[in-house]
């Protein structure tokens, strides 16, 4: 038998329509969006905020962006220290004339908006120092989700454009 | 990368994503995340977060191409994904998550896996990873 896993939220005489305000929350889609990204970038499982995979030089940079139907939007990259980088874009969006704000200036909005931010080492997780090393061997830019080169595997030489055929 | 997509009871879309890129990446690379069209796009047909190789993503303008195949081909938004994802985007390199402003919900890829999750008002929901 393989694996398996179950889960519940506890047994008992649930009511079947569960009052509007518990599953409805009355957020806005832009809200709801950010929120759950939000959470998904404080997961270290996830490549995005803590656990975000590293650069060729061990470094952290992150990006974000934020859109609605009516197409205002924000979008940040080069973040080294805002714990949310979705909520840095959606202040681009609200509090700027821009679209996206990039590195050393990303950063300075960042403080300037009072937003969460940590030393880079809180990113850094050893699982993606360990990818990082076994990019490094295979010599290959890689999706975060790429399956180490077996033993018998030959090096990746990165093409010219730019597209690893193995990332 | 993670991304969310919705679509509220009053019809109103939204798409966020965010990333760290490429693993061994080189300082200084922007992906398709943060490119409006790219990676992350929404107008008032469809909202749409896309993951996978930042480059070929870029370059098929993945976000935008799925609205602009809803809106010139008048097609759902699931033909209109499918489509992008499996015609014209690089095998194994890209997935994607959009919902409709009627409320209809998509997750193609042409990657070996994608973790994805979904639910709807009329009680539909889905996780995945195969």
């Amino acid at each position: 038998m393989g694996w398996a896993i179950a889960l519940h939220g506890g047994a008992g005489d649930i009511p079947l329509s569960l009052p509007p305000s518990s599953s409805q929350s009355q957020h806005p889609a832009l809200d709801v969006v950010e929120l759950v990204v939000r959470e998904l970038e404080n997961i270290p499982h996830f490549n995005a905020g803590k656990g975000s995979v590293l650069t060729t030089q061990g470094t952290v940079e992150m990006e974000a962006c934020i859109i609605d139907g009516t197409k205002r939007c924000g979008a940040v990259s080069g973040l080294t220290t805002v714990v949310n980088p979705i909520s840095l874009a959606r202040l681009v969006m609200e509090k700027t004339p821009h679209i996206y704000l990039a590195f050393d200036g990303a950063e300075a909005f960042a403080r300037e908006q009072g937003v969460e931010t940590v030393d880079s080492s809180h990113f850094i997780t050893p699982e993606n120092v360990e990818r990082l090393k076994q990019a490094k061997e295979a010599n290959r830019v890689q999706i975060d989700y790429t399956q180490p080169l077996h033993k018998d595997e030959k090096k990746e030489t990165p093409e010219a454009d730019g597209d690893s055929k193995l990332g | 990368t993670v991304g969310c997509v919705a679509v509220d009871s009053l019809g109103n879309l939204a798409s966020a994503t965010s990333t760290g890129g490429l693993v061994n990446k080189m300082v200084g690379r922007i992906g398709d995340t943060p490119i409006i069209g790219a990676g992350t796009y929404a107008n008032s047909l469809c909202a749409v977060s896309a993951t996978g190789k930042g480059e070929a993503i870029i370059r098929g303008t993945v976000a935008r191409d799925v609205a602009a195949v809803m809106e010139f081909k008048y097609v759902s938004l699931k033909e209109a994904a499918a489509y992008v994802v499996e015609e014209g985007t690089p095998k194994g390199n890209v997935g994607l998550v959009a919902v409709s402003a009627t409320g209809e919900v998509t997750m193609p890829f042409n990657t070996n896996g994608m973790f994805r999750a979904c639910a709807t008002e009329d009680g539909y929901s889905e996780i995945g990873i195969w």
